[in-house]
């Protein structure tokens, strides 16, 4: 499973 | 990183020093939007939730912390400074942002990654930014002139957003499950929305003279 794309922009 | 969105992070902080610059070095927020301030300070607020949980990098958390306290201290400077806020057109920035944020948060709750609490504070603030600059924008328009900082600043703050466009386009195509539709349309958006400014700006640039919009 895709896990939760981290929100890695500003 | 790619140079497209360290690109738009730097003019994003440009747009914030040429801010501060502005109201350091004139005492004067004349020209800018306090509504514009405010929302722009809760959409930090709202957006950079996972400060304390998620950690990235420590470019990630300087730059959160940067622009939330920023934007809280522009916000504080135009409320509270004696000098300052006396120059504050509030009788020309009348926008009812409260519209926009109850609008956002509307859209957040039908519209967003996923139903937790986190992922829907970060929709709204991705559509908050996105029409953040309204209230500014309409001050411009009624208060005719524009100082040149008051300008610079609104262009690097439309200009950061196209650069991440670029970036999730060149992230698109190389990273496999890169999806961003949410931030992707909203940066659209909210890119078209300076697109009349954008092109006063260039004529005021090429022509050499002052910056007008048209009432």
């Amino acid at each position: 499973v895709q896990d939760q794309v981290s929100k890695d922009e500003l | 990183m790619n140079i497209f969105r360290l690109a738009g992070d730097m003019t994003h902080l440009m747009s914030i020093l040429v801010l501060l610059l502005k109201i350091y070095a004139t005492k004067s927020c004349s020209g800018i939007s306090l509504k514009t301030q405010e929302l722009y300070a809760l959409v930090f607020l709202t957006r950079y939730l996972d400060l304390f949980t998620d950690f990235i990098s420590v470019y990630n958390t300087v730059m959160k912390l940067v622009f939330i306290g920023s934007s809280l201290a522009i916000v504080w400077c135009m409320r509270m400074h004696r000098t300052v806020k006396r120059s504050y057109d509030g009788q020309l920035d009348t926008f009812r942002h409260y519209f926009l944020v109850a609008a956002c948060f509307l859209s957040a709750l039908i519209v967003h990654e996923k139903f937790t609490f986190q992922e829907i504070f970060w929709a709204f603030s991705i559509y908050l930014e996105a029409v953040a600059i309204l209230p500014q924008l309409v001050l411009l328009q009624r208060s005719g002139n524009v100082d040149n900082l008051t300008g610079q600043y609104v262009f690097f703050l439309g200009a950061y957003r196209a650069l991440y466009i670029l970036n999730w386009i060149y992230r698109y195509f190389t990273e496999q499950h890169f999806s961003r539709w949410i931030a992707c349309i909203s940066g659209l958006v909210q890119t078209a929305l300076y697109a009349d400014f954008f092109y006063y700006y260039f004529i005021s640039w090429k022509n050499n003279s002052k910056l007008q919009l048209p009432a």
